[in-house]
């Protein structure tokens, strides 16, 4: 049991500053911009995947940082990002939510909030019905009080799936998925004792998560054909990867 | 065969002590 919190730590270690992460979007998103002329600015649909783009640049580099990880071969490491990068994005954007946004607005990476009514009366029904959904999510975590070793924990468990297709070393995956799991639901059992099913609940969040991604992907992949998606993008490339 | 992602590998394999 004492060896718990500092398996919890090390996963710590490996988190991104919030205020790093924003600084790096920022500037990306400002060099793009500076780079266009006057009348040659992004749309807000562009510049939101520019913004994605960049948080999983952010992502893959905590992947990267993990002691974890680290132990898999590049080969491995390639599919499991591969499989999931989507839920990190989601699941990203759910902690981010859970941790700084205000009832009824949409706080994004760059610190920038957006209320959800101007979306959803701007944008189509696909994407409505995807902040919607999320929004959902977010009061649902919201509730549960999810703390940042709780959201570390589901961000390791989407990323090591072994059940994901031609992982060579499955075992492995396994066995980390177990490690983080059980270090999951020591952690709800220590700390919300009198939240009987706080572990299950937690868990119950995943297929949700993954849901919302697979239709984020949808919803992505419908722009792409039709021209929207900005070109030479780690987000294209990931879409591309997966669709062929 | 599945298409590979070569900026993906390029993230994963790039040495970042140069």
């Amino acid at each position: 049991a004492t060896l718990a919190p500092n398996f919890l730590n090390q996963l710590l270690e490996s988190e991104q500053d919030e205020g790093q992460v924003c600084s790096k979007v920022l500037a990306s998103l400002q060099r793009e911009q500076a780079s266009r002329g006057k009348h040659d600015r992004l749309n807000t649909f562009t510049i939101m995947c520019k913004m994605a783009d960049q948080t999983l640049f952010g992502l893959v580099e905590w992947a990267r940082n993990s002691t974890l990880f680290k132990e898999l071969k590049v080969e491995d490491q390639m599919v499991l990002l591969q499989s999931c990068w989507s839920e990190l994005l989601v699941l990203d954007h759910l902690c981010r939510q859970v941790t700084y946004g205000k009832q009824g607005c949409i706080y994004l990476v760059t610190g920038q909030q957006i209320e959800v009514s101007t979306i959803i009366s701007q944008a189509g029904v696909t994407l409505s019905s995807l902040v919607s959904r999320a929004q959902d999510l977010v009061s649902k975590l919201k509730a549960l009080h999810l703390d940042r070793h709780e959201f570390v924990c589901l961000k390791y468990l989407v990323l090591f799936n072994p059940d994901v297709k031609s992982v060579q070393n499955r075992r492995q995956v396994e066995q980390t998925q177990e490690r983080v799991n059980r270090a999951l639901m020591e952690h709800t059992q220590q700390t919300h004792q009198g939240h009987s099913d706080k572990f299950g609940q937690l868990l119950l969040r995943l297929p949700e998560v993954r849901s919302i991604s697979l239709q984020v992907e949808e919803y992505l992949f419908q722009r792409h054909l039709q021209g929207d998606l900005p070109c030479n993008s780690l987000l294209t490339e990931m879409l591309h990867t997966k669709r062929s | 065969k599945k298409k590979d992602n070569a900026l993906l590998r390029y993230l994963l394999d790039k040495d970042d002590t140069v």
